[in-house]
């Protein structure tokens, strides 16, 4: 579920909030923790010149110049995770045992244009 | 498609996947989640993400490497003493079922726990010693021929926790098998009276489980990448 967005949202490119609820998707009998917790995705856009300040790579920093120039032909860059943080889950697993289990990249800490 | 034979939708499915599972569990007789993993589950979850990065691949509570901690109930039966010195106060057959672990885990860590009520207990009377034996089984329950036991131990104390490492008997580092059986023997000797008084200790036998800590392909990936 997204959380209402906050009144004048910045259309740039940024991680945007997300929590996942574990009984919104009916697994709270299985999963015995976390709840939930707050995935986050990113969205925004990757506009000329401020991509060099939005986490760019030398490319999208070019790629947005000829979007700037050329827009119908060459799109923006993308808005995407560019560092994630793991999380654990403790779950009971199809044989009844407790496991608790690291995942890597569940949540988005930043986001770059790419 | 397998995803609606197990009615759920291909999105459920494929997360359910990602996140190393094949269906969708539903326990029926969930056990109690032991205090040790809600050590390491808090302990984590208050780690910054980069350092919940770096440790990803390690139980720090445990010390060992790992990115997966399971506890596995006991589902043995308790054997027949059967034992002509009449001193065995306690024959069990511990069977654990491994299935769960996946193709490309690596063991780094085996704990066998065995817990006693120990309200019900307050032995052993001076002079009085617990013997506990524990050997590898087939999962009938019977010793493998020819071998000595996987560990021995005597106690002048019971506590109501014991905690016996196995990571050298189950050799750490491989694949372990499809289930675990072991044969676990408690006798007495030694204090006043007849043997089969000096087995109250047994009485008080509560429960075993196994942990096992692995190390999951995600790191071993990490590990050729660091």
């Amino acid at each position: 579920s997204a959380p209402s967005p906050p009144v004048t949202p910045s259309p740039l490119c940024k991680p945007r909030r997300l929590y996942i609820s574990f009984s919104d998707v009916g697994w709270e009998n299985w999963i015995i923790a976390p709840q939930g917790y707050l995935a986050n995705y990113c969205g925004g856009e990757c506009p000329f010149p401020l991509a060099a300040e939005l986490n760019s790579t030398n490319h999208a920093v070019l790629q947005t110049m000829v979007h700037s120039l050329d827009p119908q032909g060459t799109p923006q860059p993308c808005c995407v995770p560019v560092r994630l943080s793991p999380i654990s889950i403790l779950y009971y697993d199809n044989s009844d045992n407790v496991v608790l289990r690291h995942y890597e990249d569940m949540v988005v800490d930043e986001c770059g244009c790419r | 498609s397998p995803a609606a034979a197990s009615g759920l939708s291909p999105q459920e499915s494929a997360l359910l996947r990602s996140l190393g599972l094949s269906h969708k569990p539903s326990p029926k007789s969930p056990a109690p989640v032991p205090p040790v993993l809600w050590r390491i589950f808090h302990k984590r979850r208050t780690l910054p993400g980069p350092q919940a990065e770096l440790e990803s691949c390690r139980v720090e509570e445990l010390n060992v490497p790992g990115s997966i901690v399971r506890v596995f109930a006991d589902q043995g039966r308790f054997l027949p003493e059967g034992q002509p010195q009449g001193r065995l106060c306690l024959r069990k057959l511990l069977f654990f079922n491994l299935s769960a672990l996946e193709e490309g885990e690596r063991l780094t860590m085996a704990q066998l726990e065995l817990r006693f009520h120990h309200s019900s207990y307050h032995g052993p009377s001076p002079g009085q010693v617990l013997e506990l034996r524990l050997y590898r089984a087939s999962p009938r329950g019977l010793p493998r021929p020819g071998r000595g036991p996987l560990l021995e131990r005597s106690f002048v104390q019971l506590r109501k926790s014991l905690l016996f490492d196995l990571s050298a008997a189950l050799k750490a580092g491989e694949a372990p098998a499809r289930n675990l059986a072991l044969l676990l023997e408690i006798s007495a000797s030694g204090g006043p009276g007849s043997p089969r008084s000096l087995c109250g200790a047994s009485d008080a036998f509560a429960a075993t489980s196994l942990l096992l800590v692995t190390l999951g392909r995600q790191c071993g990936a990490a590990r050729s990448r660091r």
